[in-house]
């Protein structure tokens, strides 16, 4: 679908995607730490997309498996959860 | 109103309320947090009271300044975030 080619486009063209939503705390703290990290990621809000919104999240889970939010995607390798991205970065730091 | 009568009879009949929304996983690290510490908190889900939910979340507002959730009443103290209630009960544990 046309939106499925939309996300696999975002995901390739940019280093850093977070599909997100504005109110969302766990959103807001994946953005953060991205931030610290002084990566600025490409940022997806999908509450603030109108009716595509449950539409990109319906794709997301097509492609991913996951329907919630924060969905992160890095370089290819996809990372989806908070949890599983601050497990990673820890170990990166610890490298 | 009515609504606001119904939060402060809530709040008062019970040591510990919690509203909180499903998907939201602010509210579901304070509801576990309290179940670790062995207390069962009154929860009321904002999602899952159909068009009441909003109106909650609005009088909650009106008698707390707080909009957002979880929204935390412990014993008549209103500690409202999970931010406080941490350090609250951190403070606590070290007393
Ligand atoms: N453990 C996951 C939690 C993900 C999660 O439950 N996200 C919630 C919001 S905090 C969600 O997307 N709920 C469904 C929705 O908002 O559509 C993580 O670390 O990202
Ligand atoms: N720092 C606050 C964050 C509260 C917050 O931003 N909550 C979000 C959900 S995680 C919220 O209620 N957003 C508006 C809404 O869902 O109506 C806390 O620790 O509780
Ligand atoms: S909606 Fe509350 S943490 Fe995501």
């Amino acid at each position: 679908s046309r939106l499925e080619e939309t996300v696999k486009k975002t995901v390739t063209d940019n280093p850093v995607v977070v599909y997100s939503k504005t109110w969302c705390s766990y959103s807001s703290e994946v953005k953060s730490l991205f931030n610290r990290l002084g990566v600025q990621p490409h940022v997806i809000e999908l509450d603030q997309m109108g009716a595509q919104g449950p539409q990109l999240q319906k794709v997301l889970e097509r492609l991913t498996g996951q329907h919630t939010v924060p969905n992160v995607f890095i370089e290819t390798v996809k990372l989806h959860r908070k949890g599983e991205l601050e497990a990673l970065l820890t170990d990166a730091k610890n490298t």
